[in-house]
């Protein structure tokens, strides 16, 4: 173990006797049902729908990011992660194409932060 | 991130983690954090998991994402995943499952959730993160409702490369696990595990509950400047509580 310098040193705060926990910062994140009682297309519309902005933000990001390096990126997740959505294995496929649909983003662009993951631990 | 399991002296088990995601993804120098771990923390929303309209399990999520990486089952278990990185990763993993060499391999996040929907105990559970083919390494940190029911399962594509259980564990009454196989050495540039342990050391045994978790969890560097969440679990109570977090200022990106 190799110490960081100050300022980012390793600081544990129970040596300052703090005490950060605060339970009723809980409910700053909201709660949803998703119903497996529900077909897959339907589950997620709620949420979708509520969070549409911020998805497109995200990928939206991670476009930019990639883009100067690779200026076809947007094409590429479409047409390549487009092309592998009618492979995923059910339920998740309808529920990624209906999250596609009711979010306005292209199916390519929805499936490629579902499996992302998996991309990441490249 | 980082996933701990304790145990109080009578056994009581809290289950907790910090996401941390973002590396590398760019870097916003002027408010001095990692975007995407911004956008993520306005995306993360808690789930009930409805089946036959009762509750079967609860998870946390990030908005539009359908798999899971923390969920708790009612006094039967709860799981979070860890990021394990190795050469054979999850990339290799994606090609064989295109050239449907590997048609049976589960993405991660959907075999944490179907193991959430279809398993009723811990030991069920265990076996099948254990045991299911998986198209990416993964840690997947298990815990239960009862006293030693914690495991931590090094996961290559093919099986279980290493399982650690709690009844091992080297800490005697606590797993913590960041990115690294349990008895190897971190990366010096990215050694959580030092400070997590010497902080739950610090902790103590008789204060292993949320409140004391929490407050390991957000000490630096287990909290860092990619740390989005952290989530807080007792299989036996059922409580599970989301807390948003971040570390601004003078804090490592990683």
């Amino acid at each position: 173990h190799v110490e960081l310098p100050a300022p980012y040193k390793d600081h544990c705060i129970l040596d300052d006797k703090q005490n950060l926990y605060d339970p009723s910062k809980q409910f700053d994140i909201p709660w949803f049902d998703v119903n497996l009682d529900l077909p897959p297309s339907e589950r997620w519309k709620q949420v979708g729908a509520a969070y549409k902005t911020q998805i497109a933000d995200l990928i939206g990001v991670l476009i930019d990011l990639i883009t100067p390096i690779f200026p076809e990126a947007v094409k590429f997740a479409d047409d390549v992660f487009g092309e592998m959505a009618p492979k995923l294995a059910q339920p998740y496929r309808d529920e990624i194409y209906s999250i596609s649909e009711v979010t306005g983003i292209p199916l390519g662009q929805i499936t490629m932060y579902n499996i992302f993951y998996e991309i990441f631990t490249v | 991130c980082t996933s701990i399991i304790a145990q109080d002296k009578d056994g009581h088990l809290t289950h907790a983690r910090n996401l941390d995601f973002g590396l590398f993804m760019g870097w916003d120098a002027t408010i001095h954090d990692w975007p995407i771990s911004q956008k993520l923390r306005k995306m993360i929303i808690n789930v009930n998991w409805i089946k036959d309209g009762k509750l079967l399990f609860k998870s946390n999520n990030f908005a539009g994402y359908v798999g899971i990486y923390n969920g708790l089952k009612p006094n039967a278990f709860s799981l979070t995943a860890d990021d394990r990185f190795q050469l054979e990763g999850g990339y290799y993993g994606i090609i064989k499952w295109l050239f449907g060499l590997e048609a049976d391999g589960k993405w991660m996040s959907w075999l944490a959730r179907e193991t959430l929907e279809t398993k009723a105990t811990y030991l069920d559970a265990k076996e099948h993160l254990m045991n299911t083919p998986m198209l990416s390494p993964v840690y997947f940190i298990l815990g239960g409702a009862k006293k030693d029911e914690g495991c931590i399962i090094a996961r290559s594509l093919n099986g279980t490369a290493i399982l650690s259980e709690m009844s091992d564990s080297p800490h005697g009454w606590y797993l913590l696990e960041t990115n690294y196989d349990q008895g190897t050495e971190a990366l010096y540039l990215d050694d959580r595990d030092t400070p997590g342990i010497r902080c739950m050391d610090k902790l103590t045994q008789k204060n292993a509950g949320f409140e004391g978790i929490f407050n390991v969890l957000s000490s630096r560097t287990n909290l860092n400047k990619l740390t989005t969440y952290t989530v807080l679990m007792s299989v036996e109570t059922a409580r599970f509580e989301t807390i948003l977090q971040s570390c601004p200022g003078e804090c490592y990106p990683w």
